[in-house]
């Protein structure tokens, strides 16, 4: 079991050092094992820091760096071991347009080197026309759920409505 | 073993049958506030052998259950199902044969959820243990709840450990 | 103390029922004290229905259906006894559009009834687009923050940039 | 008793002196994440008395104090100053004569702060009093912080008490 969990441990840190300088197109990042010296009882420990700044503590990053930074780390398992599917409920809600994009970004790279289906849930139209297909989720009769396929012309009409 | 479908029936808002397919890649999923998305996510964390009922937002189990709405009473029971394909026959060594496996989790208000994997009834912890051998599960770190991204980076080091053990 | 409670109580209460209705265009919504049949003990709980549904918890209530229902009870407060500064942190983030839209009247409404100065902090074009006035908060030199003032124009030039 | 603006310096990411200006109606406040927007609100939080240091991102009070940049050194100090325009004479009696109200906190590293009301030294305690007359302060349900709007719906009914008695 000890050196399985080392080995993951070290595949998952090369991908996470890897993810970050992408999403943040620099700074720095690693993962750490903490609190006992025998792998099997330690904690995991994240450390990064954005490009041009000293972060003391990962609780002063903002709200849109810790969700691209969370990201970064659930993809990392990913490409160490491939879940079948990942569901991301509005994880872009923080995120300016810049930040969007680089996210969406990853998510191509993603479809191409996991096996994992993704679902997005998002009210953002620039994730929306990044996807490969779109569900509208509507209540006409309220109260009752029902799902659509939707094109990308009609998802507008639909955030709009 | 690849996940294909999703079917729910009087779950939470979903009170009519819903067939929600999940296709390789990327699949967007959009509508107004309160419309159901989480649901969904939900019902799949649900369905993989959930056993919080906070998580899912409730006070106890029943809560799942479709609780009515303008012109449509309460249901009684609520069940999802979920569809995996097995065709590269990676899944548990009991179900080598079958191409296909189908996992269902039915629940009836005041009594209790019941498990079924190919129409056979069956443990929770086994359904539990078919998914976590599957790298995923009711708690898997790939299913990000609604404004808990961030939960990752302010998490201690030690609940932090399962992403490892998920991966090892 | 206990008149006063309660009477403060009162008129909270009557703005909420107000307000949830004109954000959700319909529903109902109550404060209770409970707890203890002595006002100045008991806790403040919540009821709010969104039209057309059945709530048994709040706790049911989606992301952004719950944001709606906590600015709704936040303004009642100010109605009832205006503070000089509200703050608001990107509480549109989880909103559709429509309700970014009955957001920002309910926000310009507050303006003409109520005393307090709003600091909205937003990455939505739309709630900038209903603004009296904007400031940019800048990192040209990284890690270091500076304050402009901008105008709508260069506000959605900074938001992409 | 309203608030007219706020001035500081070496306060987390604003390592330079920044005067922000406060006026009536809606004031919006925009830029790319990570950009310090969210510092702003903390730094009015801090300078009406703020005592929890968890509930400003950092482990220690000191962590408010600019660490340093790519191209700048770590500050010693920090110093957040609010304007209060009292020309109504509603703030407390001691300062009824005074049109204007300027509170100020100051940190060292390693030394806590200090406060002052328009340059007289004062305690913490008198700058919480001084808002907390205002319907304000660092506690304030009407400062919502990045993510808690929902805070206020899952709270418990005990926890909810405050906004009443803010109210009364
Ligand atoms: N047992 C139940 N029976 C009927 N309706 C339910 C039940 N549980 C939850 N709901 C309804 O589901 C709705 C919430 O759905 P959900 O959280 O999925 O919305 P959402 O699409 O994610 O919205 P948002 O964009 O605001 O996050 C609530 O309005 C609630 O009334
Ligand atoms: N003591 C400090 N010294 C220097 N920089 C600091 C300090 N404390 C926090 N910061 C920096 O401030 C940044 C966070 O700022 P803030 O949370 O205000 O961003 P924001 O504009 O709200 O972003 P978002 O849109 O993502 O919420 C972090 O990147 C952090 O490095
Ligand atoms: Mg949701
Ligand atoms: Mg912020």
């Amino acid at each position: 079991g000890r050196e399985r969990l080392i080995a993951a441990f070290q595949v998952i840190d090369g991908h996470f050092r890897d993810l970050f300088t992408t999403l943040f197109q620099g700074g720095e990042a690693q993962l750490r094992l903490v609190e006992s010296a025998d792998p099997l009882e330690s904690g995991l420990e994240i450390y990064a820091c954005p490009p041009g700044k000293r972060l003391t503590v990962m609780s002063l990053m903002s709200g849109g760096e810790q969700a691209l930074t969370a990201t970064a780390l659930i993809f990392a398992v990913f490409l160490a071991h491939p879940a079948p599917i990942c569901v991301l409920d509005e994880v872009d809600a923080p995120l300016d347009d810049a930040n969007v994009e680089r996210f969406c970004n990853l998510l191509d790279a993603m479809r191409a080197r996991a096996a994992t289906r993704f679902l997005a849930i998002t009210h953002n139209p620039l994730t929306m026309s990044r996807m490969d297909r779109l569900f509208g989720v509507t209540m006409r009769e309220k109260g009752v759920s029902q799902l659509v396929s939707v094109d990308l012309g009609e998802a507008r009409a639909l955030a709009a409505s | 073993m690849q996940i294909n479908r999703l079917r729910l029936s009087g779950f939470k808002s979903f009170v009519d049958p819903v067939d929600f397919p999940i296709a390789p890649g990327l699949t967007g999923v959009i509508g107004p506030n309160g419309c159901g998305k989480s649901n969904l996510l939900e019902a799949l964390r649900w369905v993989m052998g959930a056993t919080s009922a906070k998580a899912l937002r409730g006070e106890g189990m029943d809560d799942v259950i479709f609780a009515g709405a303008a012109g449509r009473p309460p249901r009684t029971h609520a069940e999802v199902t979920i569809d995996l394909d097995n065709t590269n026959r990676d899944g548990p060594a009991a179900f080598a044969a079958a191409p296909l496996i189908q996992v269902s989790r039915r629940i009836v208000r005041g009594q209790g959820s019941t498990f079924r994997i190919n129409g056979a009834e069956t443990r929770a912890r086994d359904v539990q243990l078919l998914f976590a051998d599957a790298s995923t599960g009711a708690n898997s770190p790939a299913l990000v709840r609604q404004g808990q991204i961030s939960e990752l980076i302010a998490a201690k080091p030690q609940n932090r450990r399962r992403i490892l053990e998920e991966a090892a």
